[in-house]
C-alpha cells in the first residue's frame, strides 16, 4: 500500500542543512496497525507528511497502492488526501473562526456531501469521541484535549481508509485516549490502516509493529508481540 | 501565595451555561511543587488561566501573595504576569514569524532588558532545552516538541518565582520529557513556586501534592508520598 525506497528530507536554513529524513526504505500493507516512535525531532511528523500527501520527498521514491507519487497530478494529490486518508495533526489545524460541527463538516465539503447529511454525519462523529454536547464550540471555546478530539472527528468525515494519526492523545486524560484508541481499534477491524505517531508506549502497544525513528532514520522496525 | 475561595468560571453561549469551574477554594504557599490532573475538559487549563492572572473569574475571590487580584491595576496584573509568573502555554502561543531566540527575547523586551544581554540569556535558556542548534528556527521549521520546549524556554525568560506549567511534555519522548522534569526540580530547589497541569502520573509524581479535578470541581488535594 505505501513503499518508501530511501526517502530523504532536507532542509537549507541559509548555510546550514537540516536532515530531518536521511534514508528511509519500508513498506506498510493495506489493513496493518503501525506505530511510529522517536525522540522529539527525530522526523516522524515529517514522515507521516509525506505518507500523507501533504509534503514532497528530497530524495527518493514514494509508491502508493504501486503509484509513484511524484508522477501524480495536483487533482490526483488532493483526491488521496481527501478521500483516501484521514489526517490528525500534531497541532490540530483547525479553523478558528468555524464551530466544532464545521470543522468536522469540512472534509465532506470537499467531496460533495450535501448539507444536512453533512451535519448528521459530522454530529455523529462528534458525539463518537464524547463531544456531542461541544458542536457549537469553536476551538477558542474548548479545552486543548476538546480541540484534539475534534480534529480525529475530522480525520474520520470521509470515511478513510488509511488513519494518520500524528500524537492523538498527547492532550487527553488516560481514560479520554484509551476511548480514542478504541475507536482507531473498531476502525482497524473493519479493515482500515492506522498509522500513529506517539511518544506514549502504553499507546503505541494498540497497534502491531512499532517502527522508531531516531535522527532521521529508522532504527528498529519490530512485531509487537502483545497488543 | 495564590489563594482561591469559591472561585467558579461561567461562560454563557447562547442560552447555554458551560460551567468551567463550578465552586473552587484552595491555597498554595510559595516553594510547593503541585501538580493539578483531570479529565479533558475539567477546568484545568481555566484554573492556570485565573492563577495566572490572563483570566478573571466569574464569581469568587483570588489572592495573590494577599493582595485581593480583583482590586489591582491593568499595570499591576501586566507586571506580575511579566516578572513573577512564567506560563507555559498548552498550545505553545509562540510567535510565528519569530525565531525560537526572539521568542524567547519577547519577556526580556517587556521587563526593559537590553539586546546582548537578552541574547544571551536566550540563547542559554535554548540550550538548557536542547534547542541550542534550532535558535533561528521559526515554529514552522520546528516539531510539535520543540515548539513545546521553545515555550518553556520562553516562560523562564524573566527568571520568575512562579512557574505555570500546561502540559509541558504532552508532545515529547519521555527521555526529552524528564529533561524537561529535572530542569522544573532545579528550579523548585532553588525556592520557586511550581505549578502544572499533566495527564500523565508518572509527571505528577515529580511534584508533592497533587489536586484533582472534575467537572470543575476539586476531587482531591493530596500529598504525593514518593516525589
Ligand atoms: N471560551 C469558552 N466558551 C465556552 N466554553 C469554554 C470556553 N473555554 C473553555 N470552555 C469549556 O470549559 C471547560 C473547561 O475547559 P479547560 O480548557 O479548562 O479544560 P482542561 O481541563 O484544560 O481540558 P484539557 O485536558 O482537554 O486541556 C471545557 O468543557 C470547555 O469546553
Ligand atoms: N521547515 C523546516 N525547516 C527546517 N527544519 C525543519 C523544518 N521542519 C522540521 N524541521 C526539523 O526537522 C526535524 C524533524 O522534525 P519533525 O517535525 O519530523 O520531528 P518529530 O519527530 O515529529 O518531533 P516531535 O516528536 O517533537 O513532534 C526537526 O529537528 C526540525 O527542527
Ligand atoms: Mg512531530
Ligand atoms: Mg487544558
Amino acid at each position: 500500500l505505501i513503499q518508501f525506497e530511501n526517502i530523504s528530507k532536507v532542509y537549507q536554513m541559509g548555510l546550514e542543512l537540516v536532515h530531518a529524513l536521511r534514508d528511509i526504505t519500508l513498506s506498510i500493507r493495506k489493513n496493518e496497525y503501525v506505530s511510529i516512535m522517536g525522540p522529539s525531532g527525530s522526523g516522524k511528523s515529517t514522515l507521516m507528511n509525506i505518507i500523507g500527501c501533504l509534503d514532497t520527498p528530497s530524495t527518493g521514491k514514494y509508491f502508493f497502492k504501486q503509484y509513484d507519487v511524484s508522477d501524480m497530478s495536483d487533482n490526483e494529490l488532493a483526491d488521496i488526501r481527501n478521500k483516501e486518508i484521514g489526517f490528525v495533526f500534531q497541532t490540530f489545524n483547525l479553523l478558528p473562526r468555524a464551530t466544532a460541527l464545521k470543522n468536522v463538516e469540512l472534509p465532506l465539503v470537499y467531496s460533495g456531501v450535501n448539507s444536512s447529511k453533512r451535519k448528521e454525519i459530522a454530529q455523529q462523529l462528534l458525539e463518537g469521541v464524547g463531544l456531542g454536547d461541544r458542536i457549537t464550540h469553536k476551538p477558542n471555546e474548548l479545552s486543548g484535549g476538546q480541540r484534539q478530539r475534534v480534529a480525529v472527528a475530522r480525520a474520520l468525515a470521509n470515511n478513510p481508509s488509511i488513519i494518520l494519526a500524528d500524537e492523538p492523545t498527547g492532550n487527553l486524560d488516560s481514560k479520554t485516549g484509551k476511548e480514542i484508541m478504541i475507536l482507531f481499534n473498531k476502525l482497524w477491524e473493519k479493515g482500515n490502516t492506522i498509522i500513529l505517531v506517539t511518544h506514549e508506549e502504553e499507546i503505541a502497544h494498540y497497534s502491531h509493529r512499532i517502527i522508531r525513528l531516531r535522527d532521521g532514520l529508522v532504527e528498529s522496525d519490530e512485531k509487537n508481540g502483545n497488543p
